[in-house]
Parts: structure tokens; C-alpha cells; sequence
């Protein structure tokens, strides 16, 4: 564990709080992808579930089990309790184009063709990709409210402080897992533009609006 | 061969 990587999760934590906090404040999951929040459960089951026979640390057992549970919850609120705030007409992403492509790769790329290193390889390509239906219906709607921006940068700021954190396992352990940087370098890569307008427009005190 | 060495990363 390094600082980078600590942090990092501790952001990815934040991400889903404030996540939650939206939804619980403004009764409502408006501007939210449910296709993203699926892919995420999609992403945390098939990576997490070695949860039951890998044991790590308690730190990482227990973060494991808080994104599997969250997840989750998000996904039974959007579904059911707020179910009239859910607007599944502008979140029109076929997730098929992601899904079909990222289980091919899985089964070309992965550390071992087992069940459960394809799995894990398909968590990490998907999750590397599940923000596009959100990030498209941001585009699509041109504009966001500022709650759910700061649940994007988090989110965003998790995986580009991933980074550094290879770097630096790389110099001290000699460790390199090149799956899991390749698609965390992509997936930090979707997050650029959504910066920017982030950075220039909203923590400047401005609506977050994208140009026509 | 690289990490299969435990996917110690969330």
C-alpha cells in the first residue's frame, strides 16, 4: 500500500457517498446513468467475488464488500425507491458494445486461462469502460448538476491517482501488472474532457454546461 | 510472469 493507491480508494469511497448523498438529499437519481451503475455491479461481482477464497488484509476485504453492497444499493434505489426519477430515454448507451467487446479481450488477455483470471480480466477492461453511458448521456443532456460532477471527478481522480501508483510500485516493488495499467490508462483517458469542463467551469463557481 | 501474484489492488 502506497499513498497514491490509499488515496485513490479512499476517492473511490467518496465517489459513492456522494453518489448516495445526491440521491438521499434530492429523493431523486436524475442525471444518473443506471447503465453505468449496472456495469459497476457487473464490474465488482466478477472482481471482488475472490473475495471468498483470496484474503489480502482487512482493508481489503472490507472495501471489497462495501463496493459489492453499495453497488448494489445504488442500483435497488434507482430501481425501486426512486424509480420515477430513473429516465431510461436518455440513457440510450448499447452497453452490448461494450460487453461483447470486453469479454473477447478477457479471453485473450489475462494472466491465466482459468474462470476466474478471465473474470478478473473482464472486470477490469469493463470497468475501464463503464462510464461511457454516463459520460454519453452528459453529453447527450449537455449539462449536469454540480452534485453529481463532484461524484464524476471523484470517481475520475481514483483512477488517475492509480497511476502514479504503478509507477511507484514499479520503482519499489518492480511489479507491473500491464492489464490493469493498460485499461487504467484508457479509463483515466475518458475522464479528460469531463476535467476540464470540471476544473475551468465548476470549481470556478459555474454551472457545468457543455458547448452545443 | 507478471501479477497473478494475488490482484492485491481494488
Amino acid at each position: 500500500m502506497n499513498l497514491f493507491r490509499l488515496l485513490g480508494d479512499l476517492s473511490h469511497l467518496a465517489s459513492i457517498l456522494v453518489l448516495l448523498h445526491k440521491i438521499q438529499t434530492s429523493r431523486s437519481c436524475r442525471g444518473i446513468s443506471f447503465k453505468t451503475q449496472a456495469l459497476y455491479v457487473a464490474v465488482f461481482v466478477a472482481r471482488y467475488l475472490d473475495l471468498f477464497w483470496r484474503y489480502i488484509s482487512l482493508y481489503n476485504s472490507a472495501m471489497k464488500v462495501f463496493f459489492i453492497g453499495s453497488s448494489c444499493y445504488i442500483l435497488y434505489l434507482m430501481k425501486y425507491r426512486y424509480r420515477p426519477t430513473n429516465d431510461p430515454s436518455i440513457d440510450t448507451f448499447r452497453i452490448e458494445y461494450l460487453l461483447v467487446p470486453c469479454a473477447i479481450l478477457s479471453l485473450i488477455f489475462n494472466y491465466n486461462f482459468m474462470p476466474t483470471e478471465i473474470l478478473w480480466s473482464f472486470s477490469i477492461f469493463l470497468e475501464s469502460v463503464a462510464i461511457l453511458p454516463q459520460l454519453f448521456m452528459l453529453q447527450r443532456t449537455g449539462e449536469a448538476e454540480a452534485i453529481t460532477t463532484h461524484y464524476l471527478a471523484a470517481l475520475g481522480i481514483y483512477r488517475a491517482l492509480y497511476i502514479p501508483n504503478w509507477i511507484y510500485r514499479y520503482f519499489t516493488e518492480g511489479v507491473i501488472d500491464p492489464i490493469a495499467v493498460t485499461a487504467g490508462i484508457v479509463q483515466t483517458g475518458l475522464y479528460l474532457d469531463f476535467f476540464y469542463v470540471y476544473f475551468t467551469k465548476v470549481l470556478q463557481g459555474q454551472k457545468f454546461e457543455l458547448p452545443a | 510472469a507478471p501479477p497473478v501474484q494475488g490482484h492485491d489492488e481494488l
